[in-house]
């Protein structure tokens, strides 16, 4: 169909998965338990620092859009930073330990991980 | 997001989900997409979380977060959270977070501590339907035993319905999009009724991982927002994640 909700009749043999709608496969990473909250994301941060960063850039870029002041993300930094603290182990120290290794602010790596709640309204 | 579980004539639960994001967060024109897919996409992880060598739980995850949205404990049970929108939504639970009231979970936090911790189905349903969240979610929860695959509806205190499989009455997939089941979702958002014909096409005597995919890469299943699809099977131990696109002619949501 080619108005809008462009419906089209139910896909046949489309797996193993290729052609346009495929944008590639997921790579695995091992997430150890036993190591301390703050330590265990690193290697997996460390590969998808820049990926990271240019998401936050990009939200950041959003707000300030909105907000060109730039207010919001003062707010955020200072604000959201704090609340860590608030949040249950191991989560805590986890996000802090994502903010040391991928240099993004505490703040924002506690928006990013609260994106979700955030946009049920 | 869209997400199901579904069972097959001999007894096999799959568990599958499109993960779309990112809806009015900015559009990209040049290449007619959203932004925060995009962006998305080369953060998606397949994470296997270990202890002492040996995997407690696997998820499909964003590099960055520490909640969980899609997870599997392998031979117990299989996960996926979608959004559920409310004028009581989450941002309530988080002034009140805020304000220092801190009786709720957040919601991703509860998924990952139930993959995490809990050890039969029963005990993963039991928790999904009662503890206190910050935010409004659907949780989707299949098991590894016929019958056992549930959507749970929440609301931030109470589960308001949970919707099981009924083999006996023909019931032999439940799917969620992002609508209470018994609502219409919004005409402009219509996901349920496509993925469901879907669905009622391939019968169940031909449900497998490879029809699944077909059904979630079935637009407007699949759309702008998806950023990759899950799916599962719990008696073999599957879990494979890819990363979706959908070219024009394409819904946005």
């Amino acid at each position: 169909q080619f108005v809008p909700p462009y419906t089209e009749d139910c896909r046949r043999g489309t797996y193993p998965p290729s052609g346009p709608t495929f944008k590639g496969i997921v790579p695995w990473y091992k997430i150890n338990l036993d190591l301390a909250p703050r330590v265990r994301w690193n290697q997996l941060i460390n590969d998808k620092k820049v990926e990271l960063t240019s998401l936050i850039q990009v939200i950041k870029n959003l707000a300030n859009d909105f907000f060109p002041s730039g207010k919001l993300i003062e707010i955020v930094d200072k604000s959201l930073a704090p609340l860590v603290d608030t949040l249950p182990s191991p989560f805590n120290e986890e996000l802090k330990g994502i903010a040391d290794v991928s240099g993004v602010p505490l703040g924002e790596v506690m928006l990013f991980n609260i994106f979700y709640e955030v946009f049920t309204v | 997001c869209t997400s199901l579980v579904a069972e097959d004539n001999a007894g096999r639960l799959y568990h599958a989900r499109n993960l779309d994001f990112g809806l009015f967060l900015g559009w990209d024109v040049k290449n007619e997409s959203w932004k925060i897919p995009e962006y998305l996409r080369p953060l998606t992880v397949n994470l296997n979380f270990q202890r002492n060598n040996k995997t407690v739980f696997k998820s499909t995850n964003f590099a960055g977060y520490v909640g969980m949205l899609t997870g599997m404990r392998p031979g117990t049970f299989t996960l996926t959270m979608n959004e559920r929108f409310s004028i009581d939504g989450g941002y309530i639970g988080i002034i009140e977070w805020i304000l220092g009231k801190r009786d709720g979970i957040w919601m991703s936090f509860l998924t990952r501590s139930v993959l995490e911790n809990a050890t039969s189905y029963a005990q993963a349903k039991d928790q999904l339907a009662k503890t206190k969240m910050l935010a409004p979610a659907y949780y989707i929860l299949g098991g590894n035993q016929s019958g056992e695959g549930c959507v749970i509806t929440r609301s931030r205190t109470a589960a308001l319905d949970i919707w099981e499989l009924d083999i006996k009455h023909g019931i032999w997939y439940v799917l969620e999009t992002n609508y209470d089941r018994w609502k219409d979702p919004l005409f402009l958002d219509n996901r349920r009724i496509p993925a469901m014909k879907c669905m009622n096409q391939t019968t169940q005597a031909n449900i497998s991982v490879e029809t699944i995919y077909d059904v979630l890469s079935t637009k407007p299943v699949l759309n702008k927002l998806t950023t990759y699809t899950t799916l599962m099977e719990i008696s073999e131990g599957t879990f494979e994640s890819y990363l979706r696109d959908c070219p024009n002619p394409c819904m946005p949501w």
